[in-house]
């Protein structure tokens, strides 16, 4: 009941125990499942879910430590955004992305920065891979080996314009949400922002961004939608987030 | 196209509401089964806060690279009620007070609350096929409406 939560926050606030903090974590662990959960989502399998959890209990600690439940704000809101803070930070600072695959991702998304600059228009793979100094199926190859998809993904993509924090980022100044990709990407300026850019792309990756990011649809169901593979479908939505990106950031 | 979209809006807000609550209850379940063994074993509280990394994540599934969709908002959603108030299963103080549980209140709960989340997890999956078939449904007319 409403009550007895309220009385184990007084213990704590008041008393400061690690016996009271011990009862308020386990109250609240369910909530770091939640999160961890949705933060795993399409991550690779060599990143452990027992070490997301462990991430997001220490966001869940530092969230019990710093509410005020006289604020009368609601503490499971709070909790749930620096649970995914905590665990979004550790991923970023583990780098979670093979060094190998960070490198070419870098340097394709310069390929397509440099060549939409000299184009005035969408690149096609062809002068892709020619920039690159890579035949086309090295391209689709090494597209297929980058995937954009899930939280921290969506986090890398809103943070266009920014090499890993170091300057303004999309995210960053729109939602004012710091490090909470998901409020970013819901909130109503962030969605116009990102539809814009998506409508002035070529028909097949416009379609593959507005299915995925504004219908909600799985890579797999667009790839039935489309008619095409699933890594097909995988290789459009990455090139599609490079174009995107390069597009935000200018 | 707008009525199907209203229509999946309203699907999704239940849907979210159901898979945050069907995770506490997973949750719960892992944790207090943890607890059964605890007191079987030996075993100190401390040490099972310790180790809630490994009990929540044991069962834990991922999906893959193009079975993710795009990040559900993560909030607890609309309320959802029973007549029986079961709802209170994964909101009451049982965790808080683990150690105090008596022995066949916590069988009785991890019972009651495996039940829940068989439910939620039936209910959630039918959700699922409404949003999958109206989704499918806006999907091919964004296709058809950019290939006309
Ligand atoms: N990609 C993806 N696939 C999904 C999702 N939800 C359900 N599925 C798929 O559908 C199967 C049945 O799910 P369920 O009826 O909810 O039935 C589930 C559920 O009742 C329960 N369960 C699932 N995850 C957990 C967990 O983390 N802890 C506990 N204690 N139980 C869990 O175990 C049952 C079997 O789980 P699985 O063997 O994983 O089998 C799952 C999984 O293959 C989803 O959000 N994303
Ligand atoms: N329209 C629609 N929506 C769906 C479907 N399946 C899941 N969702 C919703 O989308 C969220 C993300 O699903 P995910 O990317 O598969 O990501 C899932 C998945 O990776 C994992 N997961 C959850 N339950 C299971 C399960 O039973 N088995 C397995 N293998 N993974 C699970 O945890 C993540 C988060 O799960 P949730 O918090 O429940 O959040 C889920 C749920 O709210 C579907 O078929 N159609």
């Amino acid at each position: 009941s409403a009550a007895e939560i309220a009385e184990l926050w007084r213990d704590y606030k008041d008393g400061g125990t690690s016996h009271a903090r011990e009862r308020l974590i386990l109250h609240y662990s369910p909530l770091v499942k939640f999160v961890a959960g949705r933060v795993a989502a399409g991550l690779p399998q060599n990143i452990e879910q027992s070490d997301l959890v462990s991430y997001g209990i220490f966001g869940l600690i530092d969230a019990i430590d710093k509410f005020d439940p006289g604020r009368g704000y609601k503490f499971e809101t709070y909790a749930i955004s620096r649970i995914k803070g905590a665990i979004i930070d550790e991923l970023r600072s583990i780098d979670w992305v093979p060094r190998s695959v960070r490198a070419k991702a870098r340097a394709i998304e310069r390929a397509y920065s440099k060549l939409e600059n000299e184009l005035r228009r969408s690149p096609e793979d062809k002068e892709v891979a020619t920039e690159l100094g890579l035949t086309e199926d090295e391209l689709a190859t090494t597209l297929g080996q980058i995937s954009f998809v899930g939280v921290v993904a969506l986090d890398e993509l809103l943070s266009a314009g920014s090499e890993r924090g170091s300057g303004a980022t999309v995210g960053d100044t729109i939602a004012g949400s710091g490090h909470d990709p998901v409020a970013a990407f819901e909130s109503e300026e962030m969605r116009q922002v990102l539809a814009d850019a998506i409508n002035r792309m070529p028909d097949r990756e416009r379609l593959v961004l507005t299915l995925y990011y504004y219908e909600g649809l799985t890579l797999a169901e667009i790839g039935n939608v489309l008619g095409v593979t699933e890594s097909r479908v995988c290789q459009i939505h990455t090139k599609a987030i490079f174009q995107l990106r390069s597009r935000l950031s200018e | 196209v707008d009525e199907l979209r209203a229509m999946k809006a309203e699907c999704n807000d239940v849907e979210n509401a159901l898979s945050y609550r069907r995770r506490l209850a997973q949750a719960r379940i892992e944790i207090l089964e943890a607890e059964h063994e605890r007191r079987a074993l030996g075993g100190t509280v401390e040490d099972l806060v310790k180790d809630l990394p490994r009990i929540l994540s044991a069962e834990s599934g991922r999906s893959s690279i193009t079975d993710t969709r795009v990040p559900p908002p993560d909030s607890p959603g609309v309320e959802l009620h029973w007549p029986d108030g079961r709802e209170q299963l994964v909101a009451d103080t049982t965790l808080a007070h683990l150690p105090l549980l008596p022995d066949d209140e916590l069988e009785s709960t991890i019972e009651r609350l495996h039940a829940f989340e068989r439910e939620l997890s039936e209910l959630r999956h039918r959700m699922h096929e409404v949003i999958d078939a109206v989704e499918g449904e806006i999907a091919e007319r964004q296709v058809a409406g950019t290939a006309g």
